[in-house]
């Protein structure tokens, strides 16, 4: 799986995840990535792209709760992406990406490892593969 | 700050002795993908066309599980989802079970901006990809021998492991991750 979120000069978010799936998978199974507000969503508040095992993805729905917990709790986007990876989802589930609407981005995985990079227009730059 | 851009190539289970050359692949290739989000961006670019153009690098890049390099299913295909969706307006575009599109991401907005679907899958996606201007390609396109190798691991492992269904080890786990 592969995601990209961003924030442009005019202050848009935008959430996007491309996938093979998962090896194996059976016939007919749907992963959580075109899943709007499980593996992909954005607001005007935070764009978020999912990657790890679809099915907790799923059933946390959890694009969609570190939005909501950002809104609604007001917390930071760190603060929210800890509560989803380390709260909400079990270890060895998941990992995601984030940017919100002041052009803070959070990567983070609870799997070992996660293929990630990330920039901004003051020149704070990131690149990781484990934890 | 005036933008921002984040992007992955998949979470999962990778040994951190890991080859040399192919880490710096690795690491060479999310520079590469984050240089063309970050130069839209800088130049007054939208977010959705860095997301896109970024995600149409790595879904190019046989080194992720995307596009040309995706894994393959019990049945020994390629069968490709996407999702992207617009925070400004709250819109969205997604598909699931396309075979030949070669960038999927593309498709899903293409569902975005010019039906007034969110999600289409399988044989609908591929019907409205024949009445949108994305490219194609023969299913063929995108297998890899690395991928088809690891349909094959899963397989005989299927065989082997226990009754119980949820994944114990980290290598038992590393067959889930997307």
């Amino acid at each position: 799986t592969v995601g990209a979120v961003a924030r442009d000069k005019d202050g848009n978010l935008a959430a996007a995840t491309s996938t093979g799936g998962m090896t194996n998978k059976r016939y007919g199974r749907v992963g959580d990535v075109p899943i709007i507000g499980s593996g992909t969503y954005a607001n005007d508040l935070v764009a978020v792209s999912a990657t790890g095992w679809g099915e907790k993805i799923m059933l946390n729905v959890s694009a969609h709760t570190l939005a909501a917990y950002m809104e609604y709790k007001e917390t930071s986007l760190q603060q929210s992406m800890d509560y989803l990876v380390d709260e909400v989802l079990e270890p060895g589930d998941a990992g995601f990406i984030a940017v919100d609407k002041y052009g803070n981005f959070s990567m983070k995985t609870n799997t070992g490892s996660m293929f990630r990079a990330a920039t901004d227009s003051e020149g704070n730059k990131e690149i990781g593969i484990w934890e | 700050k005036e933008w921002a851009i984040a992007l992955h190539g998949g979470a999962g289970y990778v040994s951190k002795d890991m080859p040399e050359d192919r880490k710096q692949a690795y690491m060479e290739s999310l520079e590469e993908a984050l240089a063309i989000g970050s130069d839209i961006l800088a130049n007054g670019g939208s977010a959705l066309d860095a997301i896109e153009r970024t995600v149409n690098y790595l879904e190019d890049n046989e080194l992720f599980n995307a596009g040309k390099g995706a894994v393959f299913t019990s049945e020994g295909k390629n069968e490709l989802d996407a999702a992207i969706m617009d925070g400004s307006t709250l819109n969205a575009g997604a598909i699931t079970g396309v075979t030949t599109v070669k960038n999927p991401i593309s498709l899903a907005r293409k569902v975005m901006t010019e039906s007034k679907h969110v999600f289409f899958a399988t044989d609908g996606a591929e019907t409205f990809a024949d009445q949108v201007d994305v490219e194609r390609v023969d299913p063929s396109y995108f297998y890899t021998e690395r991928r088809y190798q690891s349909l094959q691991r899963a397989q005989e492992q299927e065989k082997e492991e226990s009754s119980n269904l949820l994944p114990e080890t980290n290598e038992e786990k590393a067959w889930k991750y997307g």
